[in-house]
């Protein structure tokens, strides 16, 4: 664990609770390896690094804890300021329905978090939500909507006559406003930043349904690519954050820190679970801890 | 950059930052640093040269048994989005394209609409494939499926599984079941255990590899979407680690987007 890793470093210590540059140094490599452990990106990591020593030079003493208690709680403050930048709640301005549209990459956890989310509006923001089949291009995709959208009790919308995804998201505005559902949720196919040609289609749905919300389904589990999916997702669609999934699981998330750190973007939401209730706000205190292990 | 003649500071930097943007994590990578300027001036080589030997000395062999089981069974598991489903539609693919006589299973009795997402790809690549209503059994599903297989004299059978996380004992000792019941269907069977890693997991990888391991015997490992950006280096260090070979790689969501792990051809591309 960190701190047992840290109280090692500063073992051989004989001043009284006093950081030099040198014992920092020492810290500091211990903390980017934790952070490259956690699956932080080694630039964000780097970076992150350099500002905590920078903070630990300049810092005056804390006479109640030992070093590397020191250094962990300026590690731990850095994070959770970086993790909790920007309004983590949804924002929703002028007259309903609002739509979320929800992207990224294959397998990410799109659909359910689809589900998820209306469960989760209905529930704490006593929403109504319809919930729409815009991957037309998955085998199944659409019934694997459907049913998810029957488990969380939301409207569901989809158009199996067609094959273009801005033709069903418009129909379903047209649907959301006749049957008068506050929100409306988007789900996407899966696709790659680098995929020119779909993030094109990604774009020329954002526009016609001109979402309050654009959210990145980022895959907890992911490592040191989440940055570049991070930033080509962010040219093109200028997302407003992000919710970070299977965090069940014992991935230690740093994708979160490296999404944060390269985007200025807010985490929304924490995909926990697979089952209709599995979403969470976004808590940065408990993702630090655990980023930081 | 990594020219000929003896690595320079420079070169060392650039490949330390590549092999760690790789998922190669930083055990590896100090321990490739570590090796190679002196494997390079031993064997005369260099830098990219010398790490290409360096990377591909670390890949287990794939080592499967010997004899031909009719049919040759396969269990397919890992991670939930993974690419489980779409690999067992391109395993299959592959193996109807070499004349077998294949059969798929699923055995996610679990996920939405799993069963109808298998059997699309059975429709669109023309081969059958058993499924259940959601709720069913698992085990009982791949049961009927091998025992049909056996009995209806196919060559492969290729057993879908729910995705899962490895942190969850209850989910693991399900698929321990599943397992245990194929072998009860047919003897030996299945013949081979394939983990599916998305290739940009991070150093989840070993996590996953451990968890899964200790419910069934694992004989080999997939990579998938190495058409991203990501390398899958977290992969190929757990397989360094745990000695499970790599043995396919997916490259696409269509159903001839798979093929046989190639050490040389992949090594080369973690460092970009
Ligand atoms: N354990 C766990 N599983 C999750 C979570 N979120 C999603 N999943 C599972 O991950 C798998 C993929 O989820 P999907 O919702 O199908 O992902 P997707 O992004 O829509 O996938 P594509 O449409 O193919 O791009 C499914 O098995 C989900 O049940 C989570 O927070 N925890
Ligand atoms: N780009 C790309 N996408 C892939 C690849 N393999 C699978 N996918 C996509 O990843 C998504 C998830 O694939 P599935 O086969 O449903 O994954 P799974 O492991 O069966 O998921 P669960 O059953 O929900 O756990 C789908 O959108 C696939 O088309 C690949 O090699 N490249
Ligand atoms: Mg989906
Ligand atoms: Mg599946």
């Amino acid at each position: 664990r960190l701190a047992e890793r840290l109280s090692e470093t500063f073992r051989t210590l004989s001043g009284r609770g006093v950081l030099t540059e040198g014992n920092i140094s020492d810290a500091m490599r211990e903390i980017r390896r934790a952070l490259l452990e956690a699956d932080v990106n080694f630039k964000v990591a780097g970076r992150f690094v350099s500002e905590a020593t920078e903070k630990a030079l300049g810092g005056k003493v804390l006479k109640s804890l030992t070093p590397g208690q020191q250094v962990i709680k300026i590690v731990h403050d850095q994070l959770v300021e970086l993790l909790a930048s920007g309004s983590s709640s949804l924002h929703f301005t002028g007259s309903p329905p609002h739509v979320v549209l929800l992207c990224g990459l294959q397998g990410s956890g799109k659909t359910t978090t689809a589900a998820r989310l209306a469960w989760w509006l209905a529930r704490k923001k006593n929403r109504r939500s319809l919930l729409v089949a815009c991957d037309l291009q998955r085998p199944a995709a659409i019934d694997q909507l459907e049913v998810m959208a029957k488990k969380a009790g939301a409207g569901f919308y989809c158009n199996r006559a067609v094959s273009d995804p801005v033709l069903v998201a418009r129909e379903a505005i047209n649907q959301a406003r006749l049957q008068q559902y506050d929100t409306v949720i988007v789900d996407t196919a899966g696709r790659l930043h680098v995929d020119q040609e779909l993030m094109d289609e990604l774009v020329r749905v954002r526009d016609a349904v001109k979402p309050e919300e654009i959210l990145l389904v980022l895959d907890g589990l992911t490592g040191q690519d989440a940055v570049n999916v991070a930033v080509k997702f962010q040219e093109r669609t200028g997302f407003t954050g992000s919710v970070l999934t299977k965090m069940d699981g014992d991935s230690r998330g740093g994708a979160a820190l490296s999404f944060a750190a390269v985007t200025g973007r807010p985490i929304k939401f924490v995909g926990v679970g697979e089952g209709i209730e599995g979403l969470e706000a976004f808590d940065a205190e408990r993702l630090a801890g655990r980023i930081l292990g | 950059f990594f020219g000929k003649g003896v690595p320079n500071a420079a070169d060392m930097a650039m490949l330390e930052e590549a092999l760690l943007e790789a998922d190669l994590g930083w055990k590896l990578t100090e321990k490739v640093m570590t090796d190679l300027p002196a494997l390079c001036s031993k064997q005369g080589l260099g830098l990219r040269e010398g790490l290409a030997v360096v990377l591909r000395g670390m890949l287990p062999a794939n080592a499967d048994p010997p004899g031909d089981p009719r049919p040759l069974v396969t269990m397919i598991v890992g991670v939930n989005g993974s690419g489980k489903t779409t690999t067992v539609a391109r395993l299959a693919a592959m193996e109807k394209a070499r004349g077998f006589k294949t059969l798929m299973a699923c055995a996610d009795t679990f996920r939405a609409a799993a069963g109808e997402q298998l059997a699309l790809w059975g429709t669109r690549l023309d081969i059958p494939v058993v499924t259940r209503p959601e709720g069913t059994d698992p085990g009982a599903v791949a049961f009927d499926a091998v025992a049909s297989a056996v009995a209806r004299g196919f060559d492969r059978v290729f057993v879908d599984t729910a995705g899962r996380l490895p942190n969850r004992k209850g989910l693991l000792d399900e698929l321990s079941k599943v397992h245990r019941v194929i072998g009860k269907s047919m003897e030996g069977a299945p013949h081979r255990v394939l983990l599916v890693l998305d290739g940009s997991v991070g150093q989840n990888a070993l996590q996953q590899a451990g968890g899964f391991a200790s419910a069934v015997p694992l004989t080999g490992l997939v990579i998938t979407k190495l058409d991203g950006t990501a390398k899958g280096g977290a992969v190929f260090a757990m397989a360094h680690e745990l000695g499970i070979p790599i043995v396919f790689i997916g490259t696409g969501e269509g159903g001839g987007d798979m093929s046989v792990f190639d050490p040389v051809e992949f090594t080369g591309a973690l460092v970009g």
